[in-house]
């Protein structure tokens, strides 16, 4: 552990934590893509399924846990709870397209031909491409509500802080995974024009809004 | 590529 990957995991955890602050307290789930949502969803339930055949450290354990835990609960508040705020008729990304190349890359580039490894590294490049519907949703509306910026600029950083992690554990243990630094890199550049509007608008008192 | 790296990353 070092402190890139210990931010980046803070800063996941308070993603999920803005996303489901957002949703509570505007007891609306408008501006949210439900179909990013269930790829994390999917995404952590395929990694983490060695939470019962390896233990790393009760760090990881619980930071899993809570990772699956709290995105079935925001589907739960998005499909139950908050329903009729759901909007499926923006939200228009077709999935096959994603679940589709992930699965073909998972079988060609892993790490050992067996289920665990290969639902590991099918997780690693879903979670690569998993933000894309809640992007071209924003895409499509052409603005979004502060909070939600917020949420995502978090979710962003998350990623991003685990490349000077990667770079770190080279130098320091030798330690290189290529797929989780090649689907990473893809995974942070996709956030890259959402922060500049982030940074240049939004943090500078503005309502995110893309030129139409 | 059958060495399985340890998955310590969340």
């Amino acid at each position: 552990m070092n402190i890139f990957r210990f931010f980046g995991d803070l800063s996941h955890l308070a993603s999920i934590f803005i996303l489901i602050h957002k949703i509570t307290t505007t007891r609306s789930c408008r501006g949210i893509s439900f179909k990013t949502q269930a790829l994390y969803v999917t995404v952590f339930v395929t990694r983490y399924l060695d939470l019962f055949t390896s233990y790393v450290s009760l760090y990881n354990t619980v930071m899993k846990i809570f990772f699956i835990a709290s995105s079935c609960y925001i589907l739960y508040l998005m499909r139950v709870r908050y329903r009729p705020t759901n909007d499926p008729s923006i939200d228009t990304f077709r999935l096959e397209y994603l679940v589709g190349p992930c699965v073909v890359l998972a079988l060609i580039f892993n790490y050992g031909y067996n289920p665990t490894e290969l639902l590991w590294s099918f997780s690693i490049f879903l979670e690569s491409v998993a933000i894309l519907p809640q992007l071209f949703m924003l895409q499509r509306t052409g603005e979004a509500e502060t909070i939600t910026t917020h949420y995502l600029a978090a979710l962003g950083a998350y990623r991003a802080l685990y490349i000077p992690n990667w770079i770190y554990r080279y130098f320091s243990e030798g330690y290189v995974d290529p797929i989780s630094v090649t689907a990473g890199l893809v995974q942070t550049g996709l956030y890259l024009d959402f922060f500049y509007v982030y940074f240049t608008k939004v943090l500078q008192g503005q309502k995110f809004e893309l030129p139409a | 590529s059958e060495s399985s790296l340890p998955k310590d990353e969340l």
